[in-house]
């Protein structure tokens, strides 16, 4: 249910937080 | 010393490795793998040796021009010096706090920051439900008004213990340890291999000696 939803845990998963990209060669 | 010190002048912001490796997880090994992926994105736009907020955004969405709520906040937070660009130590501390063997304590301090979106000192319910609706709008999840509210609420809620309408530091560090996942996004296990992706370095000063 979407109520039960953490809003936090949502936007921790935003796509701004990719760093991982910043290594992309 | 070699001949690296020798080779080029270093850009402007450049630190010694010694220091920022005992100042962070990494090793000066990393440290010097770092500066060739940072010599990269600070020359992706302005070859100035400075990492400018286009250039951050072009690395991490592959678009010079992508907005993105998150981002412009991490891109803050590097910047230490508050001047508008990153610099090589700034970067390297930085990251250092997401690297898999820094403290759990700085993750969630960064994270606090980060969300601490207007810098008060506090996460205020205004600020997460902004984040929510930034988060909505970049993504394909689509939900009512009434439904946000009541996300932002209940969260908001159960992580101000002290029903203040606040949400402080100590509020937050009990949080993420009832819900560890709200800072595995703090944790880039790439950057244990760091030098696997950027040898270059390391391999010539290998040679050197």
């Amino acid at each position: 249910k979407p109520v039960s939803m953490n809003a936090f845990e949502l936007i921790s998963r935003s796509p701004g937080f990719s760093l991982e990209n910043l290594f992309e060669r | 010393m070699g001949c690296y010190h020798s080779k080029k002048p270093k850009s402007q912001g450049y630190e010694d490795p010694t220091v920022l490796a005992a100042e962070t997880p990494f090793t000066v090994s990393e440290v010097e793998a770092l500066y060739e992926l940072f010599k990269k994105l600070s020359s992706s736009i302005i070859n100035d040796g400075l990492i400018h907020r286009e250039e951050f955004q072009l690395a991490l969405f592959r678009n010079r021009n992508m907005k993105n709520l998150f981002a412009d906040r991490i891109f803050d937070l590097f910047d230490v010096k508050r001047n508008g660009v990153i610099e090589f130590g700034e970067f390297v501390r930085s990251l250092g706090i997401f690297h898999p063997n820094a403290s759990i304590k700085d993750k969630i301090t960064f994270a606090f920051r980060l969300y601490d979106l207007r810098q008060t000192g506090f996460i205020e319910q205004e600020e997460l439900k902004e984040m929510v609706l930034a988060l909505l709008h970049e993504s394909e999840l689509t939900l009512s008004d009434d439904v946000i509210e009541t996300i932002v609420e209940k969260t908001f809620n159960e992580a101000d213990m002290n029903g203040d309408g606040k949400i402080d530091q100590e509020e937050w560090r009990e949080f993420v340890m009832k819900y560890p996942s709200l800072i595995k996004n703090m944790t880039l296990p790439y950057l244990k291999d760091i030098t696997m992706a950027f040898p270059s370095f390391v391999a010539s000063t290998e040679v050197e000696d």
